[in-house]
């Protein structure tokens, strides 16, 4: 495993430590997207039904855990925790989330490398994982405040991506991988949605200025 | 071609 894996790995688990921070300790959700959270419960459920066929790594097997049993809780809190659920901003979360699981599939059904379920739905995970942070981002845009912990939370997920596309471009070069065009592309497209919040997050981060997007 | 074998990521 090279150093940007390694980063790109830590950084998302940052990222659900500082949401779960935010849950658990401020016990608010104000400014997150269940959408989004719900998403990613899919995203996990779906690519990591290799859990059952395949062992890599205890490393593996425990991120995947991790990342599985976080995400099924947030969404939790969000649904039914009995404080933290009513600083859900459901009118603010309006994203039509099913259009992209609708996209997702149809994609997935074109454009995999095999026809068989279990690599039709990895295919799947990557293709709604690449625009699982949209209801969240849209979200962002109509909070008229968003809090440091949120900031950060969709920053560290961002830069998560971004790394595992310095690890992608490291393993080609240095590890002799072939070519993965669906992580790849996928991975550009989700990194591309974050520009332009990154510009803003590290904007306000200089200017050390309150975090707010433009309408 | 493209590259089968490394599933090992998150």
């Amino acid at each position: 495993m090279n150093l940007f894996r390694l980063l790109g790995d830590m950084t998302h688990l940052l990222s659900i430590v500082v949401l779960l921070l935010k849950i658990r300790t401020v016990k608010s959700c104000a400014g997150i997207s269940l959408k989004t959270q719900e998403l990613y419960v899919i995203v996990f459920l779906t690519r990591y039904l290799d859990l059952f066929t395949k062992y890599y790594s205890v490393y593996n097997t425990a991120m995947k855990l991790v990342f599985l049993g976080t995400s099924i809780g947030i969404v939790w809190y969000m649904r039914y925790h009995k404080v933290v659920k009513q600083t859900y901003s459901k009118d603010e979360d309006t994203f039509k989330h099913y259009f992209l699981i609708l996209l997702s599939i149809i994609l997935a059904l074109l454009i995999h490398r095999a026809f068989d379920v279990i690599e039709v739905l990895w295919t799947f995970s990557l293709y709604l994982e690449a625009v699982a942070i949209l209801p969240q981002l849209v979200l962002l845009q109509k909070s008229r405040n968003i809090d440091t912990l949120t900031g950060d939370y969709v920053f560290l997920l961002g830069a998560y991506r971004a790394l595992y596309i310095l690890n992608w471009v490291y393993r080609f070069l240095m590890e002799n991988h072939k070519f993965r065009w669906i992580p790849w592309i996928s991975g550009l497209v989700q990194t591309a949605l974050y520009a332009d919040f990154f510009y803003y997050y590290i904007k306000s981060w200089k200017n050390r200025e309150k975090l707010k997007l433009p309408a | 071609g493209e590259d089968a074998a490394s599933k090992d990521e998150l």
